[in-house]
């Protein structure tokens, strides 16, 4: 039974990508199939999967396939897996075309469900569907959440990520007849602090039964992986990250320690 | 002579909005007239300063003039111009209505200079306006660009904000016929890692003579200063976040230090 999430924030920078990245990671090496979808003009997932060229340089590649051709139909979703060096890890890639999609389909703003249509018949392939999304909450992320049975939502514990984090639920209950779930997780999370203690205790109030246990905290091994073309499994194994973030996907995907 | 800013992002959450309210405080604080445009669905910056209510509550208005009904001509610019309770200090509200501001007037998509001519006669009223945008590039923050002379882009010195660099200036290139003056200023820098050392370096070498020498250091003051809805220099006049965030307006706006 294929599960698929989409990462979702209204607030910039709260970790979607990074999360995507390395659960993906995470369940890949434990074993699962698991297909990436970025979904996001700015594709540093995608830049970070395949741009191993020298110095990290991303092979700009006008005949790739990419999600924008798919949702144009210009090409077959089944031909736009790519592969990422990873067994069991494929990614459908993300386009700067995504930004200027509406203009060139604007049909698409009234089509929801067009997303679901042309990967669903992918997911019998995989275990796991992992969408990254834009910080955004429109027609293109409602599109996601309509292909994604669950939504995962990183925050900040921060003034300006709790004020996202009002805006998304809401959102979320609207796009949905029966209001998808999701889960909240607190990432950069810097334990010695008295705001951050503060925030993450009021998120879990304010959310009961939907803030994950594990806090990802704040850790330079992270940004040091992605600079490094790496998940933190590979790059920093034995770190705090390493160590939150498969706890994360136990806790999230019940993915199981001993694997 | 007014001096107008934009504070422009594509990648998500490298400081747009504290650098807007915080240096916006630095240059009321000195005396001068400043304006802020709030262009961001989100509103992180009006809810900060119109949010004083009990528990930070942000009061839900929807008689108060805001800059989407501005485009909309649904008021006029200068009936929008709100007090912030800050000498010389005014805040043009964001609304969630920019979202879908694009489905109400799709011709808006192609008058880039409409924000412009909206604002441009408040101009002379102040000696500073600042516009925080979405972390988009597109046709709302294409009109930010026309509207503002110089541009500001915050970055974190890591791999994932340094790919929106390199999307970011060819956008400005290509969206003005003379290239905007754009300065880099890097944020949540934490001075005692290699990465942010080396990315740091890297970005200077990328883009010489558009990096601002200041960078600001990660620090929970920030953050701390936005939950208490202050700006940092009233929440923590005597950190490093107070002083890295006015010798950075120092240079600039060339804010004097002895103001
Ligand atoms: N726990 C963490 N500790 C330290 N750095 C982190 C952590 N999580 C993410 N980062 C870093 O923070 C930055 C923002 O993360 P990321 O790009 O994954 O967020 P995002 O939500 O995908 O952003 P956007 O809204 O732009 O898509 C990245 O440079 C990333 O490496
Ligand atoms: N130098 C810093 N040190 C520590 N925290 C910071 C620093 N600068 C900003 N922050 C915090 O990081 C978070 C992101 O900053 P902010 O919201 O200003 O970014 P943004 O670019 O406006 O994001 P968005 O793309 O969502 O509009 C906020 O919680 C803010 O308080
Ligand atoms: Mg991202
Ligand atoms: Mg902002």
């Amino acid at each position: 039974m294929t599960q698929a999430y989409c990462l979702l924030s209204k607030k910039g920078g709260v970790g979607k990508t990074t999360f995507t990245l390395n659960c993906a990671h995470a369940l890949a090496f434990s074993g699962f199939r698991v297909l990436l979808v970025d979904l996001d003009a700015q594709s540093n997932l995608t830049k970070h999967l395949l741009g191993k060229g020298k110095d990290g340089a991303f092979p700009r590649d006008p005949d790739r396939p990419d999600i924008s051709k798919v949702m144009q139909q210009r090409c077959a979703a089944e031909d736009a897996c790519l592969e990422t060096g990873y067994t069991g890890l494929h990614l459908i890639a993300g386009s700067p075309d995504l930004d200027d999609l509406l203009l060139l389909n604007p049909r698409l703003a009234r089509e929801p469900m067009r997303l679901r249509a042309l990967l669903s018949p992918l997911f019998p392939s995989y275990d796991y569907v992992l969408i990254d999304c834009p910080p955004v909450l429109n027609w293109l992320t409602r599109m996601a959440l309509m292909t994604a049975g669950d939504v995962i939502v990183p925050t900040q514990p921060e003034a300006y990520a709790l004020q996202g984090l009002d805006d998304l639920v809401p959102w979320l209950d609207k796009m949905s007849s029966t209001a998808k779930l999701y889960r909240i997780v607190i990432n950069m999370y810097r334990a010695n602090t008295q705001l951050h203690q503060a925030l993450s205790s009021q998120i879990e109030k304010a959310y009961p039964g939907r803030v994950a246990k594990q806090r990802v905290r704040l850790t330079i091994d992270l940004p040091e992986a992605a600079r490094a073309g790496l998940s933190v499994f590979e790059h920093a194994p034995a770190s705090l990250a390493a160590i939150d973030l498969f706890s994360l996907c136990f806790e999230l995907f019940g993915l199981s320690p001993e694997a």
